[in-house]
């Protein structure tokens, strides 16, 4: 069972809070503003009201014991560059702190923070793909490679992947089918119903309406959507 | 050449409003904050300091004409709901909004935001799992599946994709391997460099030291920990 400090309520904070509890985390969460304490009182392990530039406050809390730490506090640079210092002074093996601009990583790095995150870029790298490729929901997995979801060309229908040879011939790895199987629902109405084939093997048929998920480089991305 | 209007240059604004440029895209951002009119004014296409609650400023600016538009502006929720609308209304095809919870979210929605985005929920989802099981890098794919890396466990090695059939004994898909190529630097020393093979063959062979990148379930994750 892991355990966790998260120091700051804000979207961030709150959020990878949520994320460690609903994987069997242990969440002690430091928030100095007593609204958001009392927002968030009944959905972590613990919910605390201090100032976390209290090292004696840390202590008491018992944050020298958790696995790792979330530093997720906003505006000020100076309170975050001094709480990691503190977090690492007591001996949390691993701290992550939320970073406001590349200087301020920078910083953080020095002091000894292990993680340096920058989730409002990370997300922004994502979300761009989706605006200049709408539909094609592109996801970058490591340098040079993307996942990317294309609707089934219409001359892949009725055949095998065995037989469209992708990797062969597009040099792309098909992760998944994504397939709506009609289901009479709950209001006795015909419905579809999302299927995901992971992983598909070389006697997986396209139907029509199916989605190919795949993983590719991203000129391949673009002769896929010629084929589409 | 795809044309975007970012609405508000803070962390994720200014991000998003990068990435697009930075893959060819046109940018016209409007930022109501002089300092940081002046900040990013010599880094996107264009950037005006406006208030874009104001519908002339935005049709003089041409915001109807761009493709697709991004809403980042943060704190007050009813700002960000009347720039939505406005931008509906001037016929903006696609608009990404910022929601700041799920009650923001709902509304935006509702009064035609095309696309409700969280962004420190998407990194939270991310980088929680990496707290949780660090050194697996895992991301979440899709419903059920996860992309994970892991070091080629010690049985693997010599071996070639083919004969391990880890498809058919582990159902997970490799779709890259990481692999360190000695390389002779610029100091004349003895350095790595990173290779990703991708997608790999039944005849890529794994060499000490690989890193296998699986599509698998989170059970699978389980089994590779235990071979590693
Ligand atoms: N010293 C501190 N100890 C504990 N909590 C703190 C401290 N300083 C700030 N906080 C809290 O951290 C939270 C996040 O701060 P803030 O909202 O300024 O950051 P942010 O980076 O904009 O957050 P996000 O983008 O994640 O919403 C706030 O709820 C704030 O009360
Ligand atoms: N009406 C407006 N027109 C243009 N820009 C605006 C308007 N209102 C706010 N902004 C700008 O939007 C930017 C983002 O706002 P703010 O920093 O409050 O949001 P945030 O959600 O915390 O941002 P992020 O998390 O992306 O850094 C600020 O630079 C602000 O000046």
């Amino acid at each position: 069972m892991k355990s966790f400090a998260i120091i700051g309520l804000g979207r961030f904070g709150s959020a990878i809070a949520r994320d460690l509890e609903q994987e069997g985390g242990e969440v002690i969460a430091i928030e100095k503003d007593p609204d958001k304490v009392r927002a968030y009182e009944n959905e972590f392990t613990s919910v605390v009201e201090a100032d976390s530039t209290d090292i004696e406050a840390l202590k008491d809390l018992g944050v020298s014991d958790v696995d790792a730490a979330v530093v997720s506090i906003g505006g000020n640079m100076g309170e975050s560059i001094l709480i990691t210092l503190l977090l690492k002074e007591i001996e949390v093996p691993l701290v992550m702190v939320k970073a406001v601009d590349e200087l301020h990583g920078k910083v953080l790095k020095k002091i000894g923070a292990n993680n340096v995150v920058f989730p409002e870029k990370d997300s922004a790298e994502v979300l761009s793909k989706r605006l200049l490729w709408p539909g094609y929901n592109e996801l970058p997995l490591a340098p040079g490679l993307f996942m990317v979801e294309i609707n089934a060309p219409q001359k892949f229908i009725g055949k095998n992947l065995g037989t469209l040879q992708i990797r062969k011939k597009y040099n792309s790895n098909v992760i998944a089918i994504k397939r709506k199987k009609p289901i009479i629902n709950d209001d006795n109405q015909t419905d579809y119903e999302q299927i995901i084939i992971a992983p598909p093997t070389a006697e997986t048929k396209l139907k029509g309406g199916d989605a190919m998920i795949l993983v590719c480089s991203q000129e391949k991305i673009e002769t896929f959507r010629e084929l589409s």
